[in-house]
């Protein structure tokens, strides 16, 4: 799922 | 990382550059909304949570403690520091910024990507920082006037979601599975409410006049 992704941006 | 985003991120260093170098320097306060201030520290620290749990890299650590820090000062300055404090408007700045953060919490708790507490506080500071900027907005229409600082901060502010809106709109052509409805939506909300702001500081400050 998307939301699995790394919050990468600030 | 893409230069949309990098600008975006410089965009928002600059504006507490300038912010922190505005109250340090000429230690004045005037025009700057405190009620903002505290609404900002608020979106970082519900943010920036999982600083110490998740790593993704120097540059985004560093690039958050430099916004907790630095919007955390800003509010101790504003609050604490006698000559700052002085230079405060309390009588303008008098907008209502805890009726925000209830809707704002409330927002977070329906309309969320994962229903656990790291991801509800993480979207409240999305839908919160959309609307962190409303008490200095107000401020700005009853003071009239403002310096160049305070002009310059208040759009660099409204300029770095906006970069950040063209950095989404390029990942989502070019990463499969990039959608981030909510926060495309709250970024694009917080970018909308600068509008008439950006108009009139292109109309003046442009001119080589204040803010008016």
């Amino acid at each position: 799922r998307p939301s699995m992704i790394k919050k990468d941006e600030l | 990382m893409n230069i949309f985003r990098l600008a975006g991120d410089m965009t928002h260093l600059a504006s507490v550059l300038v912010l922190l170098l505005k109250i340090h320097t000429i230690k004045s306060c005037a025009g700057v909304s405190l009620r903002t201030q505290e609404l900002y520290a608020i979106v970082f620290a519900t943010r920036y949570l999982d600083i110490f749990t998740s790593f993704v890299s120097v540059y985004n650590t560093f690039m958050k403690l430099v916004f907790l820090g630095s919007s955390f000062s800003i509010v101790w300055y504003m609050r604490y520091h006698k000559a700052v404090h002085r230079t405060y408007d309390r009588e303008q700045d008098t907008f209502r910024h805890w009726f925000l953060v209830l809707p704002c919490l409330v927002l977070a708790l329906l309309i969320h990507e994962k229903f656990t507490f790291l991801e509800v506080l993480w979207t409240f500071s999305l839908y919160l920082e959309a609307v962190a900027i409303l008490p200095q907005l107000v401020l700005l229409q009853r003071t009239r006037n403002i310096d160049n600082l305070t002009g310059q901060y208040i759009f660099l502010l409204g300029g770095y979601r906006g970069l950040y809106i063209l950095n989404w709109i390029y990942r989502y052509f070019t990463e499969p599975h990039f959608v981030h409805w909510i926060t495309w939506i709250a970024g694009l909300v917080q970018t909308l409410l600068y509008a008439d702001f950006f108009y009139y500081y292109f109309l003046r400050f442009i001119g080589g006049r204040g803010v008016e």
